[in-house]
């Protein structure tokens, strides 16, 4: 463990506390994409697979189920509980995501670690990370204004990556064999993907106005 | 050695 994966996942633990802070606070879930938190609950349960069978240490564990529990959690209260499933934006979160896991889990049976059931679905879980956000960026474009705890959620969400591409610099360059294409080049993408949004956030911080993506 | 395959990042 460095300093830059610890900061990545205490910044990715923030994102989730802000998130259901938001949900909780508000009873509302105006701006969530639905997508992006089903396509989240589908990462973390790809890649943690291993939860019961590889024991890391007890932070691992303990983080695996709180990323799970917590994923599964707002995907059932966006879409079962009473007073925030009526906040849904469902008209505007219409992204096509099945083409995005179709392509993902295809990719993940052509290229990843080791052709084994648990590895290509870690390798699908590290491909679908990285454009899972995408739903979510569509809907913030076309709710327009965005409320400062959403505008929050998505830019920890997308600096946690960030300090895993550090992590990764830093192990490479003192871990003797220490390589990890997919994950490095996934996360890269991922981390593109945001480039757009934390220019605007960057913006709206800098004169202290409402964070406006351009439609 | 099975340390190497196991993923110890989240």
């Amino acid at each position: 463990m460095n300093i830059f994966r610890l900061a990545g996942d205490m910044t990715h633990l923030i994102s989730v506390l802000v998130l259901l802070l938001k949900i909780y606070a508000t009873k509302s879930c105006s701006g969530i994409s639905l997508k992006t938190q089903e396509l989240y609950a589908m990462v973390f349960l790809a890649r943690y697979l291993d939860l019961f069978s590889d024991f890391i240490s007890l932070y691992n564990t303990v983080m695996k189920l709180v990323f799970i529990g917590s994923s599964l959690a707002i995907v059932w209260c966006m879409r079962y509980h009473r007073v925030v499933r009526r906040s849904y934006d469902r008209e505007l979160d219409t992204f096509r995501y099945w083409i995005l896991v179709g392509a993902c889990f295809t990719l993940a049976l052509v290229l990843h670690e080791k052709f084994s059931f648990q590895e290509v679905f870690w390798a699908f879980s590290i491909y679908l990370e990285a454009v899972a956000i995408l739903p979510q960026l569509v809907l913030l474009q076309r709710s327009g204004n965005v409320d400062n705890l959403t505008g929050q959620y998505v830019f920890f969400l997308g600096a946690y990556r960030a300090f895993y591409i550090l992590n990764w610099i830093y192990r490479y360059l003192t871990e003797p064999r220490f390589t990890r294409w997919i994950s490095c080049v996934s996360g890269l993408v991922q981390t593109a993907l945001y480039a757009d949004f934390f220019y605007y956030y960057f913006i709206s911080w800098k004169n202290n106005a409402k964070l406006q993506l351009p439609a | 050695s099975k340390d190497d395959e196991a993923h110890d990042e989240l």
